[in-house]
């Protein structure tokens, strides 16, 4: 019997297998439009896996989204797949996620710390960095978060690699890292970085590193204000936005704000559900809301991207 | 397998910037084994914090001495975290 993308479970949260196999189904589902791409190594050896979103051209202006760059935030991985068969499914059908597909690509990764995932399924539900060793310490691991060559090494990053923001070596010293890194400079023609992580509902832009105001403040400002506006006018969930720095915290070396360094202007970073009840073990009762929600702020910056070359 | 049997999470309120500084003193004390789920950066926005069995009482201690305002978000992590794990065996069978 062939397995069908439409028969998986998305209310329920899912090991790394059963996701990889899912994104099998859907290229198999989704010739056309689907293809998978394998942009590297996790320090584990596990593949790092894309889903490319295309309907044709060679190097179209193209959207990356990453999902659950920690590994403990499952609400992220879960929106990701949710969302990777809702981009499938609309092409064709909602004349947004059609006009946007006929001129960009959309690449999302969907598990963007395999080890760390695979982990947090095995041994450590808490688990947030990679699992790669660190030199005259006996604890493991970065902060895939704080590693990017952005202000490395700054505020809100640590250099003891026992701690959960400890920032690495050397900026994208991890393979997870790295390979996004190469992806997207290879590319060559990113528009916009969107970086999924969970909880405490908030839309964020850079920067991190600093709290002076990138030059495109504003218009980040006001797309952010009508992303958060339209999410929560789907179930009511508040989300804050605004810059890194001045929403939650300095923090140095993260994915957004390496994103905008490197010309891709509208890079944004969302902390899905909830606010703090059950943090990282959000029920999976709230995969489908989340998702469902998380949808519209999403569609907004993909079509403000499209709207808005440059 | 590690597990987390008794351990808790707290969401602490602070209301001025020496409430602030002072959780970040909490945080910087290695042998209590804390895991900022939410780190301490500005009076107006809630910490999270995950707290071994072990360093419970010793933080709520804290906390209680210096007047800052707590409450507990998840009273057993582990209880929740067999819950999420019964939920995805249930939707596997």
């Amino acid at each position: 019997v062939k397995r069908s993308s439409r028969a998986f479970d998305f209310s329920s949260y899912h090991t790394l297998d059963e996701i990889y196999s899912w994104m099998d189904t859907l290229v198999e589902d989704h010739p056309g439009l689907v293809s998978k791409i394998r942009i590297g190594q996790s320090y584990e050896g596990r593949d790092l896996l894309v889903l490319k979103f295309s309907t044709g051209g060679s190097a179209r202006p193209a959207i990356w989204v990453d999902t659950g760059i920690h590994s403990r935030e499952w609400i992220s991985q879960a929106t990701g797949v949710w969302t990777a068969n809702k981009i499938a499914e609309e092409y064709g059908r909602d004349p947004s996620v059609t006009a946007l597909l006929d001129n960009m690509d959309v690449f999302l990764e969907i598990i963007a710390n395999p080890d760390g995932f695979v982990f947090t399924h095995s041994s450590d539900r808490m688990w947030r960095k990679t699992r790669s060793p660190n030199t005259g310490s006996t604890c493991l691991g970065v902060d895939p978060n704080r590693n990017w060559d952005a202000g490395f090494g700054g505020d809100g990053s640590s250099g003891d690699p026992c701690s959960d923001i400890y920032h690495g070596p050397f900026p994208h010293s991890e393979r997870e890292v790295k390979a996004i890194v190469d992806f997207i400079r290879g590319h060559g023609n990113v528009k916009s970085v969107i970086s999924i992580h969970s909880y405490s509902q908030m839309l964020l832009f850079p920067y991190g590193y600093t709290s002076v105001p990138s030059p495109d403040y504003q218009e980040m400002n006001e797309l952010a204000k009508k992303a958060v506006s339209d999410l929560a006018a789907v179930y009511g969930t508040k989300y804050t936005f605004g810059s890194i720095a001045d929403t939650i915290y300095t923090a140095a070396g993260t994915t957004v704000d390496w994103a905008y360094d490197q010309g891709v202007k509208y890079s944004f970073t969302l902390e899905l559900r909830d606010t703090g009840r059950h943090g990282f073990l959000l029920p999976s009762s709230q995969i489908l809301p989340t998702a469902t929600e998380t949808w519209q702020a999403l569609l907004d910056i993909m079509v403000h991207v499209l709207e808005h070359p440059y | 397998l590690e597990t987390f049997v008794g351990h808790q999470v707290l969401r602490i309120k602070t209301r001025n910037e020496e409430e602030v500084r002072q959780l970040q003193l909490l945080e910087s004390l290695e042998h209590l084994e804390l895991d900022f789920w939410i780190s301490p950066s500005a009076p107006a926005l809630p910490v999270d914090v995950r707290i071994p069995a072990a360093s419970v009482q010793s933080v709520k201690a804290f906390l209680e001495s210096q007047g800052i305002e707590y409450s507990v978000l998840i009273e057993d992590l582990q209880k929740l975290l067999d819950e999420e794990k019964e939920a995805m065996a249930r939707s596997r069978r």
